[in-house]
This record gives C-alpha cells, structure tokens and sequence, in this order.
C-alpha cells in the first residue's frame, strides 16, 4: 500500500 | 501544502541552481564534493522511482524530475566536462562508511518490507548523510568559496523548514512519517555547526576559513 501523503514531499 | 513546505523546496531547488551556476559560470568545480554529488543523486533515484506507480500532482512531477535532472547535470560537470578542475585529492571520504550502515539500517527500519519501500526508506537515511563528504571536505581544506557556503546555506534550510512543515502537518492533518522526521532531525543538526559559522562569518562579509 502506498500513502500518498508521504509521496508528496520531495 | 503549507508554507513552510513551499519555502523549503524552493530553497531546495535554489540550493541545486546556486551550484549549478557557480559551476558553470566559473567553468570549475574546486571546492565541490563530487561524492557527495553523486550521493544525492542516488538519493533522487531511489526516492523517485514512485514516479513510476502513483500521481500526486503536476507540481510534484514536475518538481521531482527537475530535481533529478538538476542532479545529473552537477555530476556531469564535476565527472566529465569539468573534471580537470574536480579536486580529487580533498574529496576523500569513504563512501562505504555510510552506503554500509544506511543499506542496513533501510532493511532494518523500514514501513514495509518491498522494494519500493526499501529504497524510499534508504534514500530517506542516505539524504541525511549525503552531505558528509562535502563537509568533510571543507574541513580538510579549512575553506569554502562565498557562493559554496550560499549552497550549503539553502541545502540546510530546505531540511530545517521541513521540519517546520512536519510540526504544521502534524498538528492540522494528524500526518507524520517517523522515518522521515528522525532522518530530518539528523539531517539538520549536521548544519548547524555551519549555519552558525555562516551567520558569523559569511553574512558579515568574511570567507568561510577554519581556524
């Protein structure tokens, strides 16, 4: 599972 | 997005064009760590290879792959174009004294045991220390050009204005990644022996030089 949250940040 | 988050990537970003410009317009890169160059563009790598699987938003693509090309590009210049001018001698740190702990410690401390996520994890371990290198550097040659310590400066305070967006996340999104603020926390305090040299130095007109 991915969590877009902390894909977000760069 | 808040504030503190915008600040930081663009000090971020700002950070990797100050050297770029330096680079190019003095056509040299004395006084650059190549290795810790070359670290962070493995860190872009590994970080964004979710580029890949999930889409946040234009500004999030567009910025990562501008990242990753801005990395490139600073490791060409020190490797290839202006390599002759690439000192060598200084850049000594021994790079398998942090890949070794950092691949381990990504292994052992991760969210989820996948490839993906390893590799996040790792690139997440390895930013906090990328700096190392170039740091080590300096303090070997006791000095920094005016324009390398505008790097360093902006590098730092992309890290510690993240620090300010993960306390503003945490409080208004209930959001907050362990791994993430403890290698930010890391990251940062290995600046502030340089910020402080930096407010007390350069700021006042002075070369950055170590006793």
């Amino acid at each position: 599972t991915m969590d877009p949250a902390k894909h977000d940040e760069l | 997005m808040n504030i503190f988050r915008i600040l930081g990537d663009v000090s971020h970003l700002l950070a990797m064009i100050i050297l770029l410009v330096k680079i190019w317009r003095s056509k040299s890169c004395a006084g650059i760590s190549g290795k810790s160059q070359i670290l962070f563009a493995l860190v872009f790598t590994t970080r964004y290879l979710d580029l890949f699987t999930i889409f946040i938003s234009v500004y999030n693509t567009v910025m990562k792959v501008i990242f990753l090309v801005c990395a490139y590009i600073t490791v060409y210049m020190i490797y290839m174009k202006f390599h002759k001018t690439f000192d060598r001698e200084h850049d000594s740190f021994r790079l398998e004294f942090l890949l070794v702990p950092v691949t381990g410690l990504s292994f052992l401390e991760n969210h989820s045991f996948t490839p993906l996520e390893i590799l996040w994890t790792f690139s997440i371990y390895l930013e906090s220390v990328a700096i190392l290198p170039q740091l080590f550097m300096i303090s070997k040659t006791g000095e920094a050009e005016t324009i390398t310590t505008h790097y360093l400066f902006f590098l730092g305070l992309y890290r510690a204005l993240y620090l300010a967006n993960w306390i503003w996340r945490y409080h208004t999104e209930n959001f907050y990644d362990q791994i993430a603020v403890v290698s930010g926390v890391v990251q940062t305090i290995f600046y502030c022996d340089f910020f402080y040299l930096y407010v007390t130095k350069v700021l006042k007109g002075k070369k950055l030089s170590l006793p």
